[in-house]
């Protein structure tokens, strides 16, 4: 079972640690050297992981663009990230359209996550210039990142913003397939409250902090203890949840009979 | 007395929150209206605000750049904020060269409040270019906002890092003055513990809390209450007492002495 993930935002958002946190890897070294400086470039980075979740082998392919948003011009990034989604797919509709019968390999794009700085009043221009770029090439999924600068009140005043920004610029996220029609009362309440909560609002961390004798991850600040898999402060289990256990199958689904689809109906009119 | 105080940062990062908390006022008014959308031009806005700081009576004045970051290019911003400092030297060197004598308004910057986010790693290019551009014409103070995103250990390391990529690309902030030598040693120790607190790290709010039966300014969050005066949890106190209480003078001394000279020389000469 391949997934490749794609993971854009400028550098400092806490990409790599909620990424570690999803998939309890450590995918990403902690990156704690005195002179850390990040890359400034549009060049996009690879890394593979082979993850077992629930009884299935996953090999997850992490696309990260570590330089996003950090050049004074973000037109480069944007290009790079696009061309990389196209690259994938033009190079699976080869393999596809060769005579020789193999294996394909499945390395296109099955979902973006793209970080949107938490202290942002709404969508940003690069955010809404961004994913109009890409959002008929790739599942793309906003992620408020930070979620523990916000509190309750104004989490809820920016996912309002950026849902309101999200429509009225027509940009296409990535919708969670509705309900079928004879699933249980319950099954459907619990996909109500999932949609009215996007967009995701994560905290991540790798650390471990016990509190009251239990063991959990989280963020220790002076004031209190923010745990990560606690839905009163942060989505992150909801997205976990979202993206590994429940909405994997459509996301690649997507991806092929849409994403991929209007590729090929642009290459083939070409 | 007259004071300028310039602020600039990208929109959202609790500028206007700082200055209300710095002058107990209201100068901004709280943007809770559900379709804010920031400004987006390189304008620079001015407001006035008179208050009585220890019995003298202080005629400031804000000077904000709301669309500083907004724009996919930060050229205009950059420039938009020096043209503003210059004007201001022309328009005071035009009053001190004219044969009528009267009574200069001083409309110079004194000092200005940069914002640095506080997801960053270190100083971006949009840092280091806008204080480049202006660190010879105003007194800059870098301010890593919304500090209370970050661990007691990231605060330090940001702080590291900040310091050193200043260094580095040879930014000139604004040096808080040495000690004279016939101060006392309480005196110099505070001195001391003042700069090695630099960059300032400063959470905002103009929420008053009740913690304990005592009242006071924070942000309540679910896993705790962030106090705005606690020296723990915030520069915030010492960046008040810094430029409304002890460091006023010397800033508009530096102005005067350094900044408005240079740009004399550089008129006279050409
Ligand atoms: N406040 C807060 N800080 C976080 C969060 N996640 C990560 N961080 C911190 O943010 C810094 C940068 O994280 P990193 O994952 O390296 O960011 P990246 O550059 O986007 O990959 C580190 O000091 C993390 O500990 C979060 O949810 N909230
Ligand atoms: N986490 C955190 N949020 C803050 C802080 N100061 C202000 N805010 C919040 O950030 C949002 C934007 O603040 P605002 O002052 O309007 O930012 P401006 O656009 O830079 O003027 C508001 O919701 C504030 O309540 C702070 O120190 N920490």
């Amino acid at each position: 079972f391949e997934f490749t993930l794609m993971v854009v935002g400028e550098s400092g958002l806490g990409k790599s640690t909620l990424i570690n946190t999803l998939f309890l890897s450590d995918l990403y070294k902690e990156r704690n050297e005195a002179s850390y400086e990040p890359p400034q470039t549009a060049q996009i980075e690879k890394k593979t992981l082979c993850i077992e979740e629930q009884g299935v082998k996953l090999r997850l392919t992490v696309v990260d663009t570590p330089g996003f948003g950090s050049s004074l011009s973000s037109d480069d990034c944007i290009r790079s990230c696009c061309d990389y989604v196209d690259e994938q797919f033009r190079a699976y509709f080869a393999e596809e359209s060769s005579i020789i019968r193999k294996n394909i390999v499945d390395n296109r794009v099955h979902c973006c996550l793209y970080f949107i700085p938490g202290h942002c009043h709404s969508l940003r221009p690069i955010d809404v210039e961004f994913m109009l770029n890409i959002h008929e090439k790739v599942n793309v999924i906003p992620i408020i990142s930070k979620a523990d600068m916000l509190t309750e009140k104004e989490k809820i005043q920016i996912k309002q913003r950026i849902n309101d920004s999200i429509k009225s610029h027509e940009i296409k996220i990535y919708q969670l397939p509705d309900c079928d029609s004879d699933e249980d009362e319950d099954f459907k309440q619990q996909d109500k409250e999932l949609k009215a909560c996007l967009p995701f609002a994560v905290v991540g961390s790798n650390t471990i902090l016990e509190v009251n004798g239990k063991k959990m991850r989280g963020r220790q600040y002076d004031w209190g203890v923010v745990e990560v898999d606690n839905p009163a402060h942060s989505d992150f289990t909801k997205l976990r949840n979202m993206l590994i256990s429940t909405h994997m199958p459509d996301l690649k689904e997507v991806t092929e009979d849409v994403h991929y689809e209007n590729f090929r109906t642009q290459l083939i009119s070409k």
